[in-house]
Order: C-alpha cells, then sequence, then structure tokens
C-alpha cells in the first residue's frame, strides 16, 4: 500500500491537506497586515530624555513647536529659569517641584524600561511570523497538491511516457526523457542522461526529486 | 523511441510515488517541529506579556503620581514671578533663533512657517511651564499615548492570527489521535471539539 497517513483515520489525502494552505495564508495575512506599518513601530523614547532623535524632534515642531522646548538646554537664559529658587517665598511649593522632578525621573526611567520590553515583545511577534512563513515554505506545495487532485488514485506519480533520443545541445548525447503527473497537475517533463540507466535503482528517486523540484518552482514563480 | 512497456511503466509509478510519500512523510515532519516551536514561542510570548503589563502598571503609577505632582504646584500662587518673567524674555529669542536654525538644517521644508508658529507659541508660553518641566511631562504622556497603540495593534494582529492557528492545529493531522474527540488547544485557554470546514474554507 502506497498510500500513507492511515493512522488519520477515513480522511483522504484531499480532505487532510486542502484547507492548510488557506490557513496558514490567512494566519500570515493576519500577522503581517501591520507589521510594517508605522502604526506598528514603537516610539522611539530616546529624545523625552534629551537623546538625538531629530526626526522625532522635527515632527513635534511641525505639529504644535513644543519640539523647540527640548533646545533649551542650549540657552544659558532658559536653562536659568529652571534654576531659579523660590524657597525663600515658599518653602512647600519648593518641595512638592522636589517631588515633581523625582516622580518625573522615575517616570522616563519605567518609560524607557517599557519600551525596552515592548520591542522585545514586538521581535517576538515578528519569530512567529517568520515561523508562519516558513511553515507555509515546508507545506505549501502538499497543500497545493492535494488541491490539484479530483479523486482517488493509487499513485502520487504516474509516468506516462519513457522515450530515448539524442540531445539538441553543443555536445549531442543521448538522453531518457521521463513524462510524469504528480497527483493531477500537468505533465512534467525530466530529462534524464544516458549515465543514470533505467536498471539503477536512484532512477525513479531522481525522476521524482526532478519532477517535484519542478513542481515546487513552478508554484514559486 | 517508447522504451518501456505498461507494466514496467506501473512499476516505475510505483517507485515514484514511494518517493513523493517519503517528501510528504518529510514536510508533515518539518511542520510538526515548526508547530513546536510556534508553541514554544508562544510561551515565551505570554511570560513576556506578564512582565509587559506589570512594567505597563509601574510606568502608569509613577505618570499618576507625576501628574498629581503637577496638578498641585499648577494650585500655588505663582512665585518668583519676575525673575522668572525676566529670565524668560531673554530666554525667547535664544529659543527662537537655535530652533530656527535646527529645522532648517535638519528637518528642511517649511521653515517660514513654522517661524511664525514658534513665535505665537512662544509668546503664549510661561516660563512656569519650564520651570515644572512642562514639556518634559508632555512628551511622556505623548510616548504612553503612542505605546499604548502600538501594543493594541500588536495584540490585534496577533490575536487574528492566533485565532486560525489554532482551528489549524487542532486538526486531528497535527493532535496526531484520530479517536479524540477533544483536544487541547496550544492558543487559548479552552478545549472545543474539533471543527467541520466549511466549503467555503475550501480552496476549491
Amino acid at each position: 500500500n502506497i498510500m500513507p497517513l492511515s493512522l488519520y483515520g477515513p480522511l483522504n489525502f484531499q480532505d487532510m491537506f486542502q484547507p492548510f494552505f488557506e490557513m496558514i495564508h490567512q494566519a500570515q495575512q493576519a500577522m503581517d497586515v501591520h507589521l510594517h506599518s508605522p502604526a506598528y513601530q514603537t516610539p522611539n523614547v530616546e529624545f523625552i530624555t534629551g537623546g538625538p532623535d531629530d526626526r522625532a524632534v522635527c515632527k513635534e515642531i511641525r505639529h504644535n513647536s513644543t519640539g523647540c522646548l527640548r533646545m533649551k538646554d542650549q540657552c544659558a537664559k532658559c536653562q536659568e529659569i529652571l534654576s531659579v529658587d523660590c524657597s525663600a517665598n515658599n518653602p512647600s511649593q519648593n518641595q512638592l517641584r522636589q517631588e515633581l522632578n523625582d516622580s518625573l525621573r522615575l517616570a522616563e526611567e519605567l518609560t524607557k524600561r517599557y519600551n525596552e520590553l515592548l520591542q522585545s515583545y514586538q521581535w517576538k511577534m515578528l519569530n512567529t511570523s517568520s515561523l508562519l512563513d516558513q511553515l507555509n515554505e515546508q507545506f505549501n506545495w502538499v497543500s497545493q497538491l492535494a488541491n490539484l487532485t479530483q479523486g482517488p488514485d493509487q499513485y502520487y506519480l504516474r509516468v506516462s511516457t519513457v522515450t530515448s533520443h539524442t540531445s539538441e545541445s553543443e555536445a549531442p548525447s543521448r538522453v531518457t526523457e521521463v513524462v510524469v503527473k504528480l497527483f493531477d497537475s500537468d505533465p512534467i517533463t525530466i530529462t534524464i542522461p544516458e549515465e543514470v540507466s533505467r536498471d539503477n535503482p536512484k532512477f525513479m528517486e531522481t525522476v521524482a526529486e526532478k519532477a517535484l523540484q519542478e513542481y515546487r518552482k513552478k508554484k514559486r514563480v | 523511441d517508447q522504451l518501456v512497456s505498461d507494466n514496467e511503466l506501473q512499476e516505475m509509478s510505483t517507485q515514484g510515488s514511494k518517493y513523493i510519500d517519503r517528501e510528504i512523510q518529510n514536510a508533515v515532519k518539518g511542520v510538526q517541529e515548526i508547530k513546536t516551536l510556534i508553541e514554544k514561542t508562544n510561551e515565551e510570548r505570554k511570560t513576556l506579556l506578564s512582565v509587559l503589563e506589570e512594567a505597563k502598571k509601574n510606568k502608569e503609577d509613577a505618570l499618576n503620581e507625576t501628574r498629581d505632582s503637577e496638578t498641585k504646584l499648577k494650585a500655588f500662587p505663582e512665585v518668583c514671578n519676575e525673575t522668572m518673567m525676566a529670565l524668560w524674555e531673554e530666554c525667547k529669542p535664544c529659543l527662537k533663533q537655535t530652533c530656527m536654525k535646527f529645522y532648517a538644517r535638519v528637518c528642511r521644508s517649511g521653515s517660514g512657517l513654522v517661524g511664525r508658529q514658534l513665535e505665537e507659541f512662544l509668546n503664549q508660553s510661561s516660563p512656569f511651564y519650564f520651570w515644572i518641566n512642562g514639556d518634559r511631562i508632555d512628551s511622556l504622556l505623548e510616548n504612553d499615548r503612542q505605546q499604548s497603540h502600538v501594543l493594541d495593534v500588536m495584540q490585534d494582529s496577533f490575536n487574528r492570527a492566533t485565532g486560525i492557528m489554532d482551528e489549524l492545529f487542532q486538526d486531528r493531522f497535527f493532535t496526531h489521535k484520530p479517536q479524540d474527540t477533544f483536544y487541547h488547544s496550544p492558543f487559548s485557554y479552552f478545549r472545543r471539539p474539533p471543527l467541520h470546514y466549511a466549503k467555503s474554507r475550501l480552496v476549491r
């Protein structure tokens, strides 16, 4: 019995594989649809602590000019505002300001930490997406073959003709031409050099391997 | 020249089919391995999500505290006003010049428009905003909004994909137990009966 997979029960090859191709494709699409969109990019938090993210600053300046306030470090008089000591006028206000600065520093640190984790999480998503790509690559051809199957056939590969002739290359030599069908695919012609004789046990393995390669190449195109 | 008899063709078809069968089995084995990897990645993702949620909570607590302090500070009558205003008047032109230079060098387009907008903005701003680090607080809040948005987008696309993968991996083909009527889903917490694919799901 050359039909495998009987352990899966009465399902035939077609029932078993056919839906997978579309499902893997759907899962890939669901993952990829946002993957490369700007909405998926984690924000760059460098600029909240005065880092050099020029693009973010440009965006802020265009949006509402607040980006300009980040340049206060370059103006001595602006810096002096931050150093104004009002404790003589109101000590409790100064203490509150100190508390604000402390919680601000902590919030900035935690925002940075959160962003790093968000990026790790994003990497995990990208890993899953690439695994889905692999799943597709590994399985696609099986599923597509199943899709080509109209009804039960004892053979996955059927040899239609085997002919021998002289090749039309610059150095003519005898070759064997084998026409095969994989499931219900279009006929695929495989050319085997004379050195691999039909008596060689590897002959049909070479034919089948080449036929499968040809089929997968066509499907990828 | 036709070389072989019908019997030989049949024998060749059998040999070739055996090869294809082996390749299908190999593909299936590969798929099982990838499935295991996907499940492992998903477990790691879940762990990371818990850490992420904890970090989010900590960040939001700190943000709330910052906002509270800001509100309280704003409620105080402004002090040192004269000193601050004098410094602010000298700060503004420098800030404008520095910003315009930066914009022309780095951001290129539309400097004229930005110049007018900036002047208006600075005239409406208060040195007190600087004094309490209002710009840093605004950046933090904007970042918080963006981070929430990014996480929502990621979760949304992942949930859609895992819904489909759950269906896929629930198939009896993947569970390896043909007689089972219930099986564990790697991505959800529920146990569901097997799905029978609707006609529309089939490619053909």
